[in-house]
C-alpha cells in the first residue's frame, strides 16, 4: 500500500 | 467513495443537525460542551484551509460539505457563545481545552508526513479531532448526566469515525490506500466513545436516560 499523497477524505 | 466513508459523513452531518436543532428548539445550550464545539471549528477551519487560499467553485459535493462543516460548526460556536450564553454551563465545561491544542500541535510537528504548513495544519486537525470530545464527556461525567437528544448527537458523532474505519478497512483492501495518521488518531478517537456507546446502547436504546455514574 502506498501512503496517498492528497487527503482525499473530509 | 464507499459505502462506509458515505454513512460515516452522513452520521456526522446528522450530529451537528441533532445539536443545532437541540440548541435551536430548546433554545439552550445546557449540557452541551462549548469547548468541544470550539475545538470541532478549528479542526474544520485548519483541515479545509485550502478553501481559502485558493477559490473554489463549488461544483463538487466536497467542497460545498466542507462549507457545510465550517459554517454549521462555526454557528453553532456563536450559538453557544453568544446568542445561548446565559444557558451556557461553563462551571461544568471545565476542562483545560489548552491541554488538547498544545499536544496536538506539538505532536503534528514531530509526526506528519511532510513538513510543510499545509500538511502539519492537517495533521494538528486531525490529532485535536481525536481528543475534541473530551471535554463533552468530561462535562457529562460533572453534570452526572446527558439529555436524551445530546446522547443522540454523541452517538452519531461518535459513529462517523467508527464508520471511517470501516472506510480504511475496505480502502486498504481495494485501493491498498492507507493514511497512517488518519486511521491511528481515528482509532484513538473511536475507542474514547466506547464507554458512552456502552451506555447508549444498553440505556438509550430501551428509552432510559444516561445518568452517571452508570
Amino acid at each position: 500500500p502506498h501512503a496517498s499523497k492528497k487527503h482525499d477524505e473530509l | 467513495m464507499n459505502i462506509f466513508r458515505l454513512f460515516g459523513d452522513l452520521s456526522h452531518l446528522a450530529a451537528i443537525a441533532i445539536l443545532l436543532l437541540k440548541i435551536w428548539k430548546t433554545r439552550s445550550c445546557a449540557g452541551v460542551s462549548g469547548k468541544t464545539q470550539l475545538l470541532f471549528a478549528v479542526c474544520f477551519i485548519t483541515r479545509y484551509i485550502d478553501l481559502f487560499l485558493h477559490f473554489v467553485s463549488l461544483y463538487n459535493t466536497e467542497k460545498v460539505m466542507k462549507l457545510i462543516y465550517i459554517s454549521a460548526s462555526v454557528f453553532t460556536c456563536y450559538l453557544i457563545f453568544f446568542k445561548f450564553k446565559a444557558t451556557y454551563d461553563g462551571n461544568h465545561d471545565s476542562m483545560r481545552a489548552e491541554f488538547l491544542i498544545v499536544p496536538a500541535a506539538g505532536l503534528a510537528c514531530l509526526i506528519n508526513t511532510k513538513f510543510d504548513a499545509i500538511e502539519i495544519l492537517w495533521t494538528f486537525s486531525i490529532y485535536l479531532e481525536a481528543v475534541a470530545i473530551l471535554p463533552q464527556l468530561f462535562l457529562i461525567s460533572k453534570t452526572g448526566e446527558a439529555e436524551t437528544i445530546t446522547s443522540h448527537y454523541l452517538f452519531a458523532q461518535g459513529s462517523y469515525r467508527a464508520l471511517y474505519i470501516l472506510n480504511w478497512i475496505y480502502r486498504y483492501h481495494y485501493e491498498s490506500h492507507v493514511d497512517t495518521i488518519a486511521i491511528v488518531a481515528g482509532v484513538v478517537q473511536t475507542i474514547l466513545y466506547c464507554d458512552f456507546f456502552y451506555l447508549y446502547i444498553t440505556k438509550v436504546v430501551k428509552g432510559q436516560k444516561i445518568v452517571l455514574p452508570a
